[in-house]
């Protein structure tokens, strides 16, 4: 037989590596394609969504900019006449959202007033807001899960000290 | 150079650049661009930033250098998390990008392009440039994010929807192609891992292969793989690879099954050239390509009992190769000599000569001459094709054989030695694709090559070469794969009585395995 | 073993492995600027 690497001896190295050392026969032997993180079975075209070489997942809808006409730009133009929200006819979830992401503004403080007087605490120190569940004494509370924007339940010990107070908003409104 | 620069021209050129951004970063501004940007426009007229192309290119070139020594700044200041990092950095960039796109949008006269592309072709030369100088200077300790984000945004920028820009799209891209082949990682390695992310974003990638009319984006496209693959080569030879080369090379493989998904006819198109770059020893990689097909085709099952594969239509149709792979049967005598044996089998030293042609060292590794092989195999059996085929036959096992192009064929398989042997199977095999008359040819001339040679080194190494392409996981070119099948089923090759086949454990395991999925 | 070019090559790309391009860098940055800014506890989300 061929005795280099040329022959079937050559080929037999490689499959007798992949059993000790898979490093070592990446190219000869390849990887799982499925793995790369490629929907290849896609009816639809891949590089629209394609998160780039070094991704492995293709990008989320929020993260595939869309041109949109200039016409729909009007934040500058109507962000001074909107009328204020009413806090109090608003759901939770849509004060966890005002509070989430006006970060600095006075909105974020209004936001957790609101949720103040709706019987949730801001905990100082793990830096979640959370409520008692009706009925329970036992320890057991609600919080918001600010990533998966979940109400959530959990054991927790509290020490009255660790919840914030509620924001001072006509203190801060003089302020402003 | 900066010695040149007009005293005070670095001082105007940081104060105009500290106005745009400041401007620039305001967000109220959208609706009042047009009459800011004509504004500043005459602030740079007035600073005599426009009077002439000279101080045009040295105000890009000190504005290009104002934010990259910012870069620097920034990145190696401690107290930045990495994210402050980036917000500050990209705030200069991205005003930086946006002037120059609204300078590329509004300059020359409406309706000629020649103006705007000048503009943007010796913008991206300048940052070209400077990224290529402070690799040298910076050596390990060159930052990529500036450029990268630079390029990034400028082609984001001047790709949004804008009757102008859309008119300049094919020189538009055409000026990025051309820059990001001059910033290839051979020439730029410390960019690499930016530069592979700019030829595979989504939006360069749908517009130099989807949105260009008349695949004109195709040549750039198949010209920046090629870098890629040249690259890569030298790393890829050792069976163990490096973490950055890893990374590098699993990049590419995404890459390259995105292409194959939505542009297969692309991967068909130029496989050749790509086959010339990659390493023989890469065998998924060239798989992918060689697996593509149109998508209008749709392939037989290759396990279809008696498939007729010569009685396929597409059979009679040759495949387009993008490449002038004639041009690499050199020297210009040597190709002369082979037409004419082709044509009157004559003189017969021309057999002999041939391996001295094709060996060009001794160094182990690089002893044989891989372009000039693919092209000499490709070029013959495309000659041999045309010669069945003017005697109205269709090309099949028994018509390939006593011809001139068999008998170098031949000549190959048996003159060679082992390594020659291989890189000439190889060469046959990167022709095993969909299916096309080049496929259904070689395909028969391998099954010949087995039938009739003299020696069991040469089937044993046609068997070498098959299988190691289907060993690997897919995907699998559907020519191989009926190839093999033949091979094993057909009893004619008395495949089995060989001892090859049967010479450990693992290797006749592998043979059974892959008989049973075949019958 | 490498070619002194490619050695030299592969130094610039380790080097470029520990500081690889994320995909943020080629997206738009949000500037979210607050309406009404105010002073917020040190506890409240920053970001």
């Amino acid at each position: 037989m061929v005795n280099n690497q040329f022959g079937m001896v050559g080929l037999l190295t490689f499959i007798r590596a992949a059993e000790s050392d898979p490093n070592l026969v990446t190219l000869a032997l390849g990887n799982d394609l499925t793995g790369l993180g490629l929907n290849l079975n896609s009816q639809e075209s891949l590089h629209p969504t394609f998160a780039g070489p070094f991704a492995d997942h293709p990008c989320r809808v929020q993260d595939v900019e869309c041109n949109v006409p200039t016409e729909y730009l009007i934040n500058y133009a109507i962000k001074d006449k909107l009328s204020a929200p009413i806090l109090n006819k608003l759901q939770e979830d849509l004060l966890f959202f005002l509070f989430y992401t006006n970060i600095g503004d006075i909105w974020q403080m209004m936001a957790a007033a609101e949720l103040y007087g709706r019987d949730w605490r801001f905990h100082i120190e793990e830096k979640i807001w959370i409520t008692r569940i009706p009925g329970n004494n036992q320890g057991k509370f609600y919080y918001f899960d600010a990533q998966s924007w979940k109400r959530m339940s959990k054991d927790f010990q509290i020490d009255a000290e660790k919840l914030d107070k509620c924001p001072n908003i006509s203190a801060l409104v003089n302020m402003n | 150079n900066d010695c040149d620069d007009p005293p005070g021209l670095q001082e105007k050129t940081e104060f105009l650049l500290k106005d745009w951004v400041s401007i620039y970063n305001q967000s109220n501004n959208l609706s009042r661009e047009t009459k800011i940007f004509t504004s500043f426009v005459q602030k740079m007229n007035m600073y005599g930033i426009l009077k002439t192309d000279d101080l045009i290119t040295r105000f890009f070139r000190q504005a290009t250098q104002i934010c990259i020594d910012l870069v620097y700044r920034i990145l190696n200041d401690p107290s930045n998390s990495p994210l402050q990092a980036r917000t500050k950095i990209f705030h200069w960039i991205d005003a930086f990008v946006h002037l120059i796109a609204l300078l590329v949008r509004h300059s020359g006269e409406a309706g000629n392009p020649t103006t705007k592309i000048n503009l943007l072709n010796k913008v991206l030369g300048i940052v070209l440039g400077i990224l290529l100088q402070d690799q040298e200077l910076h050596g390990t300790a060159f930052q990529q994010l500036g450029y990268h984000r630079f390029f990034v945004m400028l082609f984001l920028e001047l790709s949004s929807p804008d009757a102008v820009l859309e008119s300049l799209m094919l020189s538009i891209m055409t000026a990025f192609s051309h820059t990001y082949h001059l910033l290839n990682p051979a020439l730029a390695p410390g960019f690499c891992y930016a530069w592979l992310e700019l030829i595979s974003h989504r939006i360069f990638i749908g517009r130099i292969l989807a949105q260009i009319p008349q695949q004109k984006g195709w040549p750039l496209y198949s010209q920046l793989l090629l870098d890629l693959f040249r690259y890569l080569a030298p790393f890829l030879r050792n069976a163990e690879l490096a973490k950055p080369v890893q990374l590098l090379y699993k990049g590419t493989l995404r890459v390259l099954l995105v292409l194959l998904h939505d542009f297969p006819e692309f991967l068909c198109d130029y496989h050749f050239g790509f086959c010339d770059a990659i390493p023989p020893n890469c065998i998924q990689m060239r798989n992918i390509i060689l697996a593509a097909f149109p998508r209008n085709m749709r392939l037989p099952d290759p396990f279809t009992p008696n498939l007729k594969v010569d009685m396929l239509a597409e059979t009679a149709t040759a495949p387009k190769i993008c490449s002038n792979y004639v041009f690499n049967i050199q020297p210009a005598n040597f190709k002369k000599d082979l037409d004419s044996y082709l044509k009157a089998r004559a003189p017969v030293t021309f057999l002999s000569e041939l391996r001295s042609h094709l060996q060009i060292s001794n160094e182990p590794g690089s002893r044989y001459n891989i372009p000039l092989m693919n092209a000499l195999v490709l070029y013959v059996g495309t000659q041999a094709i045309s010669h069945i085929r003017s005697k109205n036959f269709v090309p099949n096992t028994s018509n390939i054989a006593h011809s001139a192009h068999m008998d170098i064929f031949q000549n190959l398989a048996v003159d060679l030695d082992t390594e020659g042997r291989y890189l000439f199977l190889n060469a046959i095999a990167n022709q095993l694709r969909y299916p096309n008359s080049h496929t259904h040819y070689f395909s028969c001339a391998v099954l010949h090559l087995f039938a009739e040679a003299n020696s069991e080194a040469i089937q044993e190494q046609i068997t070498r070469v098959l299988l190691e392409r289907l060993i690997v996981n897919r995907p699998h070119p559907w020519g191989l794969l009926i190839t093999f099948i033949e091979l094993i089923k057909n009893p004619i090759y008395k495949f089995w009585d060989h001892d090859f086949v049967h010479c450990a454990p693992e290797i006749s395991r592998l043979f059974e395995s892959v008989a049973r999925s075949c019958m | 073993p490498l070619h002194k070019d490619h050695q030299l090559q592969f130094k610039m790309m380790e080097a470029a492995y520990y500081h690889l391009p994320t995909p943020a860098d080629s997206e738009r940055l949000n500037i979210y600027l607050p309406r009404t800014p105010v002073p917020t506890p040190q506890h409240y989300p920053q970001q």
